[in-house]
């Protein structure tokens, strides 16, 4: 029986916003132990996404803010969807995460190409 | 019968010296594409690596090599081991990659967690 996302991914997500300073989103990649960011508006709704490697290639450029590194068309995912279908996406837009969110586009959990790693690891 | 490390790992990798100031890295990451730089010393032995998580928390901070900010205790892999051992190890250490070194520390391959989601994604 193939798990569906809802299973799999995190739900506490942590989340940003577009206005923030890139060195404010380093410190919470930092202090959680996180790479990917999505950014939400002020209704809670997403409007982007910002992962580590956003954050580590805006070194050496004058950029400042989210808004300005950030990918505004997101790739996610739905609770209900299998996770092998998830890991196809994944690897078709060679992403390693997408935030799971629900038809009012607020973002209900996370997944990543590590928590779908470990079910492989899991399974004997 | 579970795919052995050599089957699926990348094996043109990417590696980095730890005297690279970090701007340089991050210019590495951007123009391959990659999350992952293992380090290596002046006989190409492996001696370090640096994620994309390592060079994004390094803003707001006043490093500027990859000696300050690389991780010297590399977690690696061998070629003929199975895929999933590797899965439980980046679950374990809460890492996304490993480097899949030979008996002399020489660097073979690359591997990480979107290459085992992706071999999830492919089974029916
Ligand atoms: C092609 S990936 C490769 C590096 C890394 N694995 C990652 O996912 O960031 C880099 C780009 O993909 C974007 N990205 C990551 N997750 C995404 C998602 N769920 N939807 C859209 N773009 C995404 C990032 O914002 C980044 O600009
Ligand atoms: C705990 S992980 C979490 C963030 C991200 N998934 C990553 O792997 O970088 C962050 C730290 O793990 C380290 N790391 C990543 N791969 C490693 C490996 N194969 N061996 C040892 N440390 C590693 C990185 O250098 C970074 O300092």
């Amino acid at each position: 029986v193939t798990p569906l996302v809802r299973d799999v991914m995190t739900k506490e997500v942590i989340t940003g916003r577009a206005d923030y300073p890139i060195a404010e989103a380093a410190k919470i990649l930092r202090e959680k132990n996180i790479d990917h960011l999505p950014i939400v508006d002020e209704k809670g709704k997403l409007i982007g996404i910002v992962t580590s490697w956003d954050i580590a290639t805006s070194i050496g450029t004058k950029k400042n803010r989210l808004s300005e590194v950030m990918t505004t068309r997101v790739i996610t995912a739905h609770e209900d969807e299998p996770v092998d279908f998830v890991a196809r996406t994944l690897e078709k837009h060679k992403i390693s995460g997408v935030p799971v969110v629900n038809s009012g586009m607020e973002v209900k959990g996370i997944l990543t190409s590590e928590d779908i790693s470990r079910l492989l690891g899991r399974r004997k």
